[in-house]
């Protein structure tokens, strides 16, 4: 499944 | 994180205190828009929902805190602090910057990642950060002439979404599954935006002159 991708920039 | 990345962060980081050594040193806000400030809170206020549900690193949640704490701030500064507000250009602040905040958050609704609110509110923030500096790059034409601290925060907050631009070309190659097209097509639509800008502002740094802006 195409986990929801953390947004790990600012 | 990537030298493009963090060096992004820290120019982002000098344009929010140069901004705030601006008001505090000279107590004015003069060619500053007030309207920008508010997209710009508004902006981090919208991207940062996850900020206490995704734990990135501590790097990750002091700028987050610090990037909401200073806009909020110099929002509140430049409406409610009775000097400071004396010196807005309240007649050549008028972009109506309600109409931006529409278009990115109906973009947001046709354009994310995910139909998840989260998702819609991160894709809304990155369409509205693209558009936010608009206010100020109108208020600042309108008044010809740029005074040095404000001419030095227009310059590092459009130059930090360029060091963004080369830390995702960065990440493309050098990592895999890495897409984030949505934050880069919007980046480079913010960067071309202070094209016209960054020339005048090369022009007035190799004559070493004051930054004028045509009218």
């Amino acid at each position: 499944t195409e986990a929801v991708r953390k947004h790990d920039e600012l | 994180m990537n030298i493009f990345r963090f060096a992004g962060d820290m120019t982002h980081l000098i344009s929010i205190l140069v901004l705030l050594l601006k008001i505090y040193a000279t107590k004015s806000c003069s060619g500053i828009s007030l309207k920008t400030q508010e997209l710009y809170a508004l902006v981090f206020l919208t991207r940062y929902l996850d900020l206490f549900t995704d734990f990135i690193s501590v790097y990750n949640t002091i700028m987050k805190l610090v990037f909401i704490a200073s806009s909020l701030a110099v929002v509140c500064c430049m409406r409610m602090h009775r000097v400071v507000r004396r010196s807005y250009d309240k007649d050549l602040d008028t972009f109506r910057h309600y109409f931006l905040i529409l278009a990115s958050f109906v973009l947001a609704l046709l354009v994310n990642e995910k139909f998840t609110f989260q998702e819609i509110f991160w894709a809304f923030s990155i369409y509205l950060e693209a558009l936010a500096i608009l206010p100020q790059l109108v208020l600042l034409q309108r008044s010809g002439n740029v005074d040095n601290l404000t001419g030095q925060y227009v310059f590092f907050l459009g130059a930090y979404r360029a060091f963004y631009i080369l830390n995702w070309i960065y990440r493309y190659f050098t990592e895999q599954h890495f897409s984030r097209w949505i934050a880069c097509v919007s980046g480079l639509v913010q960067t071309v935006l202070y094209a016209d800008f960054f020339y005048y502002y090369f022009i007035s740094w190799k004559n070493n002159a004051k930054m004028q802006l045509p009218a």
